[in-house]
């Protein structure tokens, strides 16, 4: 049912 | 030194039980014009954001910066102690060293000291883009933990479709298939306690995700009786809890995508 996107390949460090 | 008085001492006993299952040590990044955390689970897929503003305190010193690295789950341990009526004190070190937190019983009967020792947390903030969201639900934050628990007998994944007519919320797994669809309505007489399902909808999305994470953001449901879902097609979505008028509890969630 999908693979689980990981959140740092939209949220860049700041 | 930083100073921080909360006359809902429960407040932060809810923020603790929300978060301590998802994040294990976290950073209290403390200024004077507040209290914020952000803090990543440990597979980086979901992230918990908080936000405490300086004015919902009825005492608020921060003389400079400071990150109190905290292990949620002590902390969490100690706050439990807090009676519902009590308030509560955080107090600090300039260097975040040790930590102390006092309750106070509204009659000033009774007041509890704890300390508990800072940690030194090396953590990345991490920049979270400001999104127009293409789908914003607000519904009633009981309602959304129970089609969390609910889906959870069917499935390990929720596809969230949202579109004129209401969200639905499906699952399928080896046993079968379960959907909830919930149309928009209206709160009743205004009820806070009641609060009706409203969707803005700029573009139609369908999304799956994880219900495991989901499931810990609903350990934020005593918080407040709604919940706002905001989602675009292709990034994490967000749920968001108001945390009193002081602030919000974010939890995001990057998607599950195509094999």
């Amino acid at each position: 049912s999908g693979k689980q996107a990981s959140l740092t390949s939209f949220f860049g460090a700041s | 030194m930083f100073e921080a008085r909360l006359p809902q001492g429960d407040l932060l006993k809810k923020i603790l039980e929300a978060v301590k299952d998802l994040v294990t040590d976290a950073n209290f990044d403390c200024s004077s014009t507040g209290i914020s955390l952000q803090a990543m689970d440990s597979s980086h897929v979901s992230l918990v954001s908080l936000l405490m503003r300086a004015d919902g305190f009825d005492h608020f010193r921060c003389d400079r910066n400071i990150s109190i690295g905290l292990n949620l789950l002590a902390m969490s341990k100690v706050v439990r102690c807090v009676g519902n009526n009590d308030a509560v004190t955080m107090k600090a070190d300039d260097n975040g060293d040790l930590v102390t937190l006092m309750f106070e019983s509204q009659d000033g009967s009774k007041v509890s000291d704890w300390q508990l020792r800072g940690l030194d947390i090396d953590s990345e903030r991490l920049g979270i883009p400001s999104t127009d969201y293409s789908s914003v639900v607000t519904m009633p934050s009981a309602e959304f933990a129970r089609i969390c628990r609910d889906l959870s007998v069917i499935g390990d994944t929720v596809v969230i479709t949202t579109t004129k007519e209401g969200v639905t919320f499906a699952s399928k797994g080896e046993l079968g298939t379960g959907k909830i669809a919930l149309r928009q309505s209206a709160a009743i007489d205004d009820d806070a306690d009641s609060p009706g399902v409203s969707i803005e909808l700029q573009e139609p999305v369908s999304q799956s995700f994880a219900l495991r994470y989901l499931s810990f953001f609903t350990k934020a449901t005593p918080l407040a009786p709604t919940v706002t879902i905001s989602m675009s097609n292709g990034v994490p979505l967000v749920v968001e809890y108001p945390v009193g008028d002081m602030g919000h509890i974010r939890f995001y969630l990057a998607p599950k995508v195509e094999d």
